[in-house]
């Protein structure tokens, strides 16, 4: 491995580009395992639309953030089936770096059709955050106005709404939980998905926008600095009528 | 000496040791993550740009350099007053942002765009 400079040098220095960060924190640890499957193929989509093959940021991007994240569920938990429905939880967590980044835009990009060895599916995901009920039949066009490169199968939905407004400034450890719910096309009969690997499948991953925070923190920065500014002004108003 | 600052002036011993592709420039250099031992958690790109600037910092500045005047003066200083204050530096001035796909220690997938990781021009400093 190439020598990288001394973690106290980087520890020292939190203002180092965090690239170097995480190539400290990856030399440490080996990834737990090489990304595949629709989500790595996601990605490298969204990365070709975004950067050319030498990584210089492409002028006409539409992905409108400077980084964007896409977390797998930590726990996808078969749930006993009701009536003609397969239901499944998800959980996500939420790491966030929420000092540096702004969260501008989430959503759930998940499966609306599942084909199984003796069963068509037609699935949709319900977020289980209290009075954030989505409750959303398959669609092939996401809430979002950009086009995005999901497959004929697969269906984006926009819940930014209900991450940022109800979870992403909650404090402590912070867990988007989704019900990934099936049923047979055309049939009420009840589901015996038992054997189907359903929980290694890959049915849903979230995909976080961010934006730097920088701009944000200078123009509060500056507004604040403006208020007091104002505050001064306003008061040596007084004192001059005085 | 007049030849030691304007550069339409040359001084005679400044022709011979430095030539002009000895002067501070932009050299151009690509490596690739796998060389760097970070290929197990970048996915794209393949390859990386850096590039770096090389070369000496005499007293003529060439125009484009971007250098404060302060290089002037401090590369005189280093050859007529005091030889220990060392010439102006060759560094870079402008760099690119880079878009980097990687792969997270939990797994998660992040397309990022990195701030200042391609030099794409030198400067004396």
């Amino acid at each position: 491995k190439a020598g990288l400079p001394s973690t106290a040098l980087l520890a020292d220095n939190p203002t180092l580009p965090s690239i170097l960060d995480l190539a400290k924190e990856a030399s440490g640890k080996e990834v737990k395992q090489w990304p595949q499957g629709y989500p790595l193929r996601y990605m490298l989509k969204l990365y070709q639309r975004s950067a050319d093959p030498l990584g210089h940021p492409r002028e006409n991007r539409t992905i409108g953030a400077k980084m964007v994240r896409l977390i797998k569920p930590s726990a996808n938990t078969v749930r006993p089936p009701r009536g003609s429905w397969h239901v499944q939880t998800l959980d996500f967590p939420l790491a966030s770096d929420q000092v540096a980044y702004e969260l501008i835009r989430a959503t759930v990009v998940y499966r609306h059709q599942l084909h199984l060895v003796n069963y068509n599916l037609s699935c949709h995901v319900e977020i289980w955050v209290p009075k954030c009920g989505t409750k959303h039949s398959p669609s092939s066009k996401s809430g979002s106005s950009k086009p995005s490169p999901t497959s004929k199968a697969w269906t984006e939905m926009d819940i930014t709404h209900c991450v940022q407004q109800k979870l992403w400034n909650r404090k402590g450890r912070r867990v988007l939980r989704l019900r990934f719910m099936c049923q047979q096309q055309n049939s009420n009969e009840t589901l015996k998905l038992q054997g189907h690997g359903l929980t290694s499948l890959d049915v849903a991953f979230l995909l976080l926008y961010f934006n730097d925070t920088d701009d944000g923190v200078q123009a509060k920065l500056l507004a604040r600095g403006q208020e007091e500014l104002i505050d001064r002004e306003s008061s040596f108003l007084v004192r001059s009528v005085r | 000496q007049a030849c030691g600052i304007a550069s339409d002036v040359s001084c005679p011993s400044q022709e011979h040791n430095v030539s002009i592709n000895n002067q501070c420039s932009l050299h151009p250099y690509e490596i690739s993550f796998h060389q760097l031992g970070w290929d197990h958690w970048i996915i794209a790109p393949r390859l990386y740009t850096p590039n770096y600037c090389k070369g000496i910092c005499t007293r003529i500045l060439h125009y484009g350099l971007n250098s404060p005047n302060h290089a002037i003066i401090q590369s005189l200083v280093s050859e007529l007053v005091n030889h220990s204050v060392p010439q102006p530096s060759c560094v870079p001035y402008n760099f690119l942002p880079m878009s980097i796909l990687l792969i997270e220690s939990d797994g998660s997938i992040l397309y990022k765009e990195y701030e200042g990781m391609i030099a794409q021009s030198c400067t004396c400093r």
